[in-house]
């Protein structure tokens, strides 16, 4: 039974698809067997790797054209790690995606991956709007990325209120935990905004540690790599994620 | 006739928020009748300004419930900025909202506020949804914040293929220019995006200067204001804005 991470925020820019990537990646390195998708319209992950995987066949693939999720998961050169792209979305096509991913056959396409992978991160666009709601609606858990400045924290209660909504309505999706995002420890704004997270949220709800801001980040983008992969030995952040690894393994039941 | 300026992006957390309410506060300061209208189902501009514009009746009153636009427009204490807030849009009224915006009938709302406005300076939600989308056909031209990292300049064709496939349908937008924002000169991944923008684009259709990363805009939104109303003397980036506003001035047919 694969579990179901999805990334998701109201507000945009908070580095859902940073977050995504990067906890993949680190997942994979503890030996789960992790696949990282792609649901957002603007085929994110793409634009945070390589030219080859904005260029493959994925998601649009097999919600539109009958695709075997087989046939287009990407294995990356990360024994643990595929990634199963949005694949190629033009705008005429965006309303049939997004009724597609809506109607539940996502999580059929999760399905179909059954017992090859351990955890399925979903990475999502920002807003609420159909995809998002989609891959909230396949999901087991959201985890949702807070940018460590006020507007961010401003909108999180938006989320919460969506996740009551989706639970009434019968979506299992549980929050996990809030990712503290680009943490400025020299800017008391920015400060500010983790400790009214640490005050205002139950411990077990804020996945330690939080990931600062850095510029590797630019410098892994550049790259198409996940901070990880940087160089021979990665840099001192890319260890942020090892350990929100382990927090999320703690309050998911890997085996 | 009241030009509109729509503010959008696919990429989240690019800085249309903050640019559209600084641009606004800079061309209301050269003495043009300014109106910033939040057509964000976030409410984006509330949260960077103050919990009284958040709480306040605003186009969603418009558009679902009949009010008059100048029932709800809040006028700042800067004589020539005026505000039309999102207003209260519950998870329930989403796709009435959304509905509302696309067929058309935000561009009655601003028609009825002729007369009374030179610019109507419109904030959207990231991506393509709906509202944006909506707020592009109301629009005169188009301003999009390019984040000066190397994500955000990768996501800039998307945006052109839209406006060219709105153009194709009849929608009358015009791209007014590229804001180049959070550029951050001391990192050469930032300072590489804004070098590509330069070589890319016709010089024209960048507008000038580009504005830096600045603590200045987290310690704003805490305080809820535009960054020149941060201390009786301006922080230096909102010269920025100034210098934006005349390059804005330059571009549009303002009398
Ligand atoms: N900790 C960090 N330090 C510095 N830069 C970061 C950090 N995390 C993310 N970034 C950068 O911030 C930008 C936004 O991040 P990202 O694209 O992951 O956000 P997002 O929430 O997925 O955005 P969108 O709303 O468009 O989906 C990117 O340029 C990314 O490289
Ligand atoms: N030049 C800047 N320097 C530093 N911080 C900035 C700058 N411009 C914007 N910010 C901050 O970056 C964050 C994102 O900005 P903003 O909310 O304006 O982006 P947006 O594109 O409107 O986001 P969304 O996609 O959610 O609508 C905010 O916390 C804002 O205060
Ligand atoms: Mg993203
Ligand atoms: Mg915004």
């Amino acid at each position: 039974q694969i579990i179901t991470l999805t990334n998701a925020s109201q507000k945009g820019g908070v580095g859902k698809t940073t977050v995504a990537l990067n906890l993949a990646f680190a997942l994979a390195q503890r030996g789960w067997r992790t696949l990282i998708v792609d649901t957002d319209p603007q085929g994110a992950l793409g634009l945070s790797l390589t030219p080859r995987v904005s260029a493959a066949r994925g998601l649009v693939d097999c919600l539109l054209d009958g695709a075997a999720p087989l046939e287009v998961v990407i294995q990356t050169r990360v024994s643990q790690l595929a990634i199963l792209p949005l694949g190629k979305l033009s705008i005429d096509r965006l309303v049939a995606y997004e009724e597609a991913v809506q109607d539940g056959r996502l999580y059929e396409v999760l399905t179909q991956l059954e017992g090859r992978y351990d955890l399925a991160i979903l990475d999502t666009a920002a807003g609420f709007g159909a995809t998002t709601v989609g891959a909230l609606c396949a999901a087991s858990y959201l985890i949702t990325p807070v940018q460590a400045e006020p507007v961010a924290l401003r909108s999180l209660p938006q989320l919460l209120d969506w996740i009551g909504w989706l639970r009434e309505r019968g979506a299992p999706v549980e929050l996990l935990g809030v990712v503290i995002s680009m943490l400025q420890e020299e800017d008391p704004h920015s400060r500010r905004v983790a400790e009214e997270l640490w005050e205002r949220f139950p411990r077990e709800l804020i996945l330690e540690p939080p990931v600062p801001r850095d510029p590797a980040f630019l410098h892994a983008t550049a790259a198409g790599v996940p901070v990880g992969l940087l160089s021979r030995t990665p840099p001192e952040v890319a260890r942020v994620f090892d350990q929100l690894a382990l927090s999320v393994e703690a309050r998911v039941r890997l085996q």
